[in-house]
Formats: C-alpha cells, sequence, structure tokens
C-alpha cells in the first residue's frame, strides 16, 4: 500500500477537478478522446492504473467524492435549483466520461472481457457506495448522484459506436445485474430513481425491442417483478400513502407503455407478474391481463352468438415462460398429485388438498398463493393434454368426470372463502386472449358455477369476475366472453339466483352489462 | 375502481410505439423532439 | 375476503425510506443530457398556457411550416436533439445549406457567377447568429468541402 489514505484522497481529489475540466473545456468538448489520452498518462504518471487495488480504490474514493460534491451542493439553498443541478450534472457527467472512456478504450478492440469486467467493477463499486451511502445517511439519503451516474453512463455506452454495439448485450447485462441488487425492496431510498432508469426510453428501446431474439426480454421481466414484490405489501392494503401512489401511478405508466408496444412481453411473463401482485390489485393485474400478440384480431365479445370454441388460436397453447411446475412444492405433494392425476387415486389425496395450500389461520394470511396459483395452472394444462390425448377439445363435457375436475371441484367446496377466492382468482387469471388456457378455464369456472352444490360458491364465482369487470378498463378478453356466456346462458340459471338482486345498484349493473351483450 | 388509464398523458391509440418519446413513470405528456438526444452531425454542435 | 394484513417491521422500514426519497424525486432534467439551453426543466405556467405540447408537432411536415426565424433558433437552441435535426431537414428542403467552418446557413440569392468543382461564388443571404438578424453577402465563396 504504497499510498498513504489522506494522500490518496487528495490526490484523487486533484486529479478529478483536472479532468472536470479538461473535458468541458472547448479542446475537451471536440475532441474528448484526444483529452482523455492526456488524462489517463497522468493518471499512469501517479501510479492510480497500477494494479486493480489501486484502480478500485480510485473508482471508490472519485464516486465518493462526486457524491460529497453533489449533496453538498443540494444542501446550498442559496443557488437556484437549476443552477445546483447543472453544477451537479457537470462534475457528474465527467465522471461517468471518464468511465466510459476508460471502458472503450481498456484492453484491445478484439477483448470485450476487459470492458465488461471494468464496466461491472466500476457499477459494483458505485453500487456499493449507493447502498452504504443509504445505511449511513437513511432519511438524508440523495437518489440524485447515483440516479446521474447509473443514467448517463448507460447513454454512453448505448452510443452507436461500432466499438459499443460489439458489447451491448454485455453492457446490458451489467446494467441489470447492478439494477437488480439496487432494487427498490433493498434501496427504497432510490425507487424513484430505480423506476426512473428501468423505464427511460432508451433503456425500454435497448431491453425489449432492439436487443435480438427478444434477450433482454428475460432481465426485464426480472426487474419488473422485483418492483411488484417491493409495492405488493404497500398496494395490498388498498389505502395508498402518496409516495406509494405516486410509485404506483409510475408503475401503470410503464405497464401501459409496454401494453401498447410489447404487449407479447406481457403475454409471456403475465404468469410471474400476476403471481407477485396482491390479488386485490385488481387493474393492474388486468393491464398485464389484457395484453395479446399484436397479429390477432379479436373478435368483439359482445358479438352475438360468438362461437369461441371455432376461433383458431383457442387450441394454441399460450408461451408460459414461468416453470410454474417447479414452483408446486414439496416433491412429495407434486408426486402425490402426478398420481392423482394419473390413477384417479387414492381418494385421500382429494381431502388432504386443502392442507397443502393452507399455510396458516392468520386471516388474510392463510394460503400458499404462489403454490395456489401453480397448482391451478399445472392441474389445468393437464387436464387440456389429457383432452387432447382422447382428440377432443375442451368443453363443458369433456371437462367433466376427470381427475383433473375432481381436484378443481374439491377445492372449490373444501377450502374457506379467503382460499375460495384465492382459488378462483388463479383460475380468472388465466382468462385472457383467445388460447387453450382461455379456453379451458373459462369452461372450468363456468362447470363450477354450473355444478356448485351451494348458492355461496356461484355468487363468490360471480363476485371474482364482477370485482374485474367493474374497475376501470383495460378488461381482459377472457374474462368478457366468460361473464357475458354467465349471464346470457340459460344453463347457469343466473338470474334467478338471489344475490343478482342483492342491492339495486348491483342489480343495475348487471343488466347494464347485459345490455350490452344482447 | 382503479384510475382512468386514458388520462395518465399516453396517448394509447397511437400507430407508433410510444416508448421512443416516453417521458418516464411521473411524466403526464410526452418527450418533444427537443429532449430527445439525436446523433447528429457532429458539425451541428456549434455551442 | 382478504382484508388488510399489517405491514412488516422490514416494509415499515421501507416505507420511511420511500417516503423520505418523496421529497426528493428525481426531475426530467436528471434523465437527459446537459443542455446549454432549454433544459428539460417543467416550469409552472398559466392553466390557460397549453399544457401539452400540441399533437404532430414532431414531424418534419410540421417544421416546415415553421418560419426561417424558428428554425433557426431551433437549430443553435436546441442543438444534439430531434428538434435541431428536423429543423436542419427543414431548412435544407427550403434550399438553405449549412456552412459547416462558418457554422452559418446560406441561401443563393441568385444564380451564382462561378461554379466549378471546388467551390460557388455570388450574391448569398445567411442568417447571422450573433446578430441574430438575416443578412445578404455579395461575392461569397462557398468552398465546397465546407457544404455538409
Amino acid at each position: 500500500r504504497d499510498f498513504d489514505d489522506l494522500g490518496y484522497v487528495e490526490k484523487t481529489d486533484f486529479l478529478l477537478r483536472e479532468w472536470v475540466t479538461l473535458i468541458h473545456s472547448p479542446s475537451g468538448i471536440r475532441e474528448p478522446t484526444k483529452a482523455f489520452g492526456t488524462f489517463v498518462q497522468h493518471l499512469n504518471m501517479h501510479g492510480f492504473l497500477k494494479t486493480d487495488d489501486v484502480i478500485t480504490r480510485f473508482f471508490r474514493i472519485s464516486t465518493r467524492l462526486c457524491v460529497d460534491m453533489c449533496c453538498q451542493a443540494l444542501t446550498e439553498q442559496s443557488n437556484s435549483p437549476t443552477v445546483v443541478r447543472t453544477k451537479c450534472y457537470q462534475t457528474l457527467d465527467a465522471y461517468v466520461k471518464l468511465i466510459a472512456l476508460l471502458v472503450k478504450h481498456s484492453g484491445d478492440t478484439a477483448n470485450s472481457g476487459t470492458k465488461i469486467n471494468l464496466l461491472n467493477k466500476v457499477l459494483g463499486i458505485v453500487a456499493g457506495v449507493l447502498l452504504h451511502d443509504q445505511d449511513a445517511h437513511t432519511l438524508e439519503f440523495q437518489q440524485l448522484p447515483y440516479q446521474r451516474m447509473f443514467i448517463m453512463l448507460f447513454l454512453e455506452l448505448n452510443a452507436p459506436e461500432p466499438i459499443l454495439e460489439t458489447i451491448n448485450f454485455q453492457v446490458l447485462t451489467a446494467f441489470c445485474h447492478t439494477l437488480h441488487i439496487l432494487s427498490p425492496s433493498k434501496a427504497p431510498g432510490f425507487s424513484y430513481a430505480w423506476l426512473e432508469i428501468v423505464s427511460h426510453r432508451v433503456f425500454l428501446g435497448r431491453m425489449l425491442a432492439l436487443t435480438p431474439q427478444q434477450k433482454g426480454w428475460g432481465m426485464y421481466s426480472q426487474l419488473l417483478m422485483d418492483l411488484f414484490k417491493f409495492l405488493a405489501p404497500f398496494l395490498r392494503n388498498a389505502e395508498l400513502a402518496k409516495p406509494v401512489t405516486l410509485l404506483y401511478k409510475g408503475t401503470l405508466r410503464l405497464l401501459l407503455v409496454l401494453l401498447h408496444d410489447f404487449p407479447e412481453f406481457l403475454c409471456d411473463y403475465h404468469y410471474g407478474f400476476c403471481d407477485v401482485i396482491p390479488p386485490n390489485c385488481i387493474q393492474m393485474r388486468n393491464l398485464i391481463l389484457s395484453a395479446f400478440p399484436r397479429n390477432m384480431r379479436l373478435p368483439d365479445p359482445f358479438t352475438p352468438n360468438l362461437k369461441v370454441d371455432m376461433l383458431p388460436e383457442i387450441a394454441h397453447a399460450p408461451r408460459v415462460l414461468t416453470n410454474f411446475s417447479s414452483m408446486i412444492q414439496p416433491p412429495n405433494f407434486k408426486k402425490d398429485l402426478d398420481s392423482y392425476l394419473k390413477a384417479r387415486a387414492p381418494v385421500t389425496f382429494l381431502s388432504e388438498l386443502r392442507g397443502n395450500v393452507q399455510i396458516s389461520n392468520e386471516p388474510g394470511m392463510a394460503y400458499n398463493i404462489p403454490l395456489m396459483n401453480a397448482l391451478v395452472l399445472y392441474v389445468g394444462t393437464q387436464a387440456i393434454n389429457y383432452i387432447r390425448s382422447k382428440s377432443h377439445t375442451p368443453n363443458m363435457t369433456t371437462i367433466a368426470h376427470s381427475a383433473h375436475m375432481d381436484i378443481f371441484q374439491n377445492l372449490a367446496v373444501d377450502l374457506d372463502t379467503e382460499g375460495r377466492y384465492l382459488f378462483l382468482n388463479a383460475i380468472a387469471n388465466q382468462l385472457r386472449y383467445p388460447n387453450s388456457h382461455t379456453h379451458y378455464f373459462s369452461c372450468t369456472l363456468l362447470y363450477l358455477f354450473a355444478e356448485a352444490n351451494s348458492e355461496a360458491i356461484q355468487e363468490q364465482i360471480t363476485r371474482v369476475l364482477l370485482e374485474r369487470l367493474i374497475v376501470n378498463r383495460p378488461h381482459p378478453w377472457g374474462l368478457l366472453i366468460t361473464f357475458i356466456e354467465l349471464i346470457k346462458n340459460p344453463t347457469y340459471k343466473f338470474w334467478l339466483h338471489e344475490f343478482v338482486h342483492c342491492a339495486p345498484e348491483i342489480e343495475k349493473l348487471f343488466e347494464s352489462v347485459a345490455r350490452s351483450c344482447m | 375502481l382503479g384510475q382512468d388509464l386514458t388520462a395518465l398523458g399516453l396517448n394509447l391509440n397511437s400507430p407508433d410505439n410510444l416508448y421512443p418519446t416516453f417521458g418516464g413513470p411521473w411524466a403526464d405528456t410526452p418527450c418533444r423532439p427537443q429532449d430527445i438526444d439525436f446523433h447528429v452531425p457532429p458539425e451541428y454542435l456549434v455551442n | 375476503p382478504l382484508g388488510p394484513v399489517p405491514l412488516q417491521k422490514e416494509h415499515q422500514r421501507q416505507f420511511q425510506m420511500l417516503d423520505a426519497a418523496f421529497y426528493h424525486l428525481p426531475l426530467p432534467s436528471d434523465s437527459e443530457k446537459l443542455r446549454s439551453y432549454l433544459a428539460r426543466t417543467p416550469c409552472p405556467s398559466p392553466p390557460y398556457y397549453p399544457q401539452v405540447p400540441l399533437p404532430d408537432t414532431d414531424s418534419l411536415e410540421f417544421y416546415q411550416r415553421l418560419g426561417n426565424e424558428t428554425l433557426f433558433f431551433i437549430f443553435y437552441y436546441m442543438e444534439g436533439t430531434k428538434a435541431q435535426y428536423l429543423a436542419a431537414k427543414a431548412l435544407k428542403k427550403q434550399s438553405w445549406r449549412f456552412h459547416t467552418k462558418l457554422m452559418h446557413w446560406y441561401q443563393r440569392h441568385e444564380e451564382p457567377r462561378v461554379i466549378n468543382d471546388e467551390y460557388e461564388q455570388g450574391s448569398y443571404i445567411f442568417f447571422d447568429f450573433d446578430n441574430w438578424i438575416q443578412r445578404r453577402r455579395e461575392g461569397f465563396t462557398f468552398e465546397y468541402k465546407y457544404l455538409e
């Protein structure tokens, strides 16, 4: 350690200031690479690029110095916010420019490993300083310097330059990895900046549009899962404090852009998203479930005598990119499930079902929701395969009297109100655009209604559908066609039920929906 | 009943993609042309 | 039927941090390159002023309907943006040409007296951004090596 700590910090501070001045000078603006060459010689002369350790210290101290300068400026009330921010931007942007040039020019052109290693190192250092800063400053933590460093470095490294195009996917991977480390649950003080970066138009374009073969989609879905997991406990309690409302509305805006520009992305990852979005968060879930492939034309759900099972797409299985089957735990429960599906025995399996999905007696938290969701989708997909293996297609007859339907009917009867609500939600979450899952689960919901041995079950099925219909748009196509069938088809004797007339406004609501169907 | 999602400042009927001018999660309006970085010929960087 | 669920301790801590961050929200300019002029910083204007951009204002057709001085303002004060790019395109559509050394926009005032492979010479008008005025220049030599 041939640098004393204090002397080292001072030297770093001196060099950093020299760089900021150099890169903002007219010659530096016109020829940044030339200015960079000069500055790298200075770094070398001071031994700052000698070893990995020394480079790490240089970046950690530089990051700290930039953050301190920025926070210092932000606390000075004398200047206007614009002046303060311009001062922050100039230093932060210069530091980012240095990092970008070091990444671009480190190692030889062919060897992208050196470049990416350096980028990962720097991103890791900035993330480390951020987390340490957040813990140290808690409620005084300022997100600005870190947001600026990340987004400006991202923009610099996504400029249309050949040298950057060759390493772009690794650059995206490095940023996604860093943003996952800084997810809102781990860095709540950075949440707004985090969503700003994840929603940035250039970030969206690179992750979801420009990267070939949708290679960025999996990483982006992981970031959205991080966001939903953070929001979940606050959204779960419906009444939202202002800070949460702002983050929630920001999330809705982002989801609307995804629904409009990348609906296939939402189609592919809907399952994972709905697994973490609280069941009472109806509109946001509807937004995700309303996505359908752009090349698909959805028939108007209100078309009289619409023959859903005649639609060409109805037989196609949708892509579900979550391995929901592996989420059925513990392993011996999965084994018993598979053997029941195969042999429709032993009957005891059915009476033990509830015990597998119930995790406590705590009201509101009694059930394992991810397990319920996985169980429903797994049994449903097995049922579709089974019906297909008999060369049939799902309908009210072919889905009945099977091991699969035994399980669903048992859950409908055996669960309490909370458990049945989650069970029916798991089914309703599959009512999306025309595909084999929508079709099967629509039939299943209607079958459970028709075969219910108590009006409470029928009322709850109606409630689950209704609460998804009365929220503001958008509404998933599969939800609409199921509800229309329920109120239109005399088989279900819908209008004869007491609960349909339980209150004038409910009755009016049903009639208004009925009028728009007939 | 949730939000009126048509009132969040996004032109949901636009035939073009929204993301290139997306103003961000807090923005009520899309980015204007003067907000969008463009790799103009270097000679244009007159300032 | 789920009813409310009390926040766990960890979630309460997270909420406190989020609540504190709520008072240091990002500004639009925090995610934008530093602009010499006209940064993307919201400025509250009277409600009766248009609060959202007019429709279709990011098309070349719209820029072609703008007056020259507006196009010059956009070109010199919104550099590095799509607006500058559109303004340059609209100017070129009206036979303005950018001199990369003088950084002025020129338009022939009449057919040049001399034209050869290196340059053309004649009477031009150009926009003098220093004095913000359109001027005539007689006998000016426009060397093609400075033609964008």
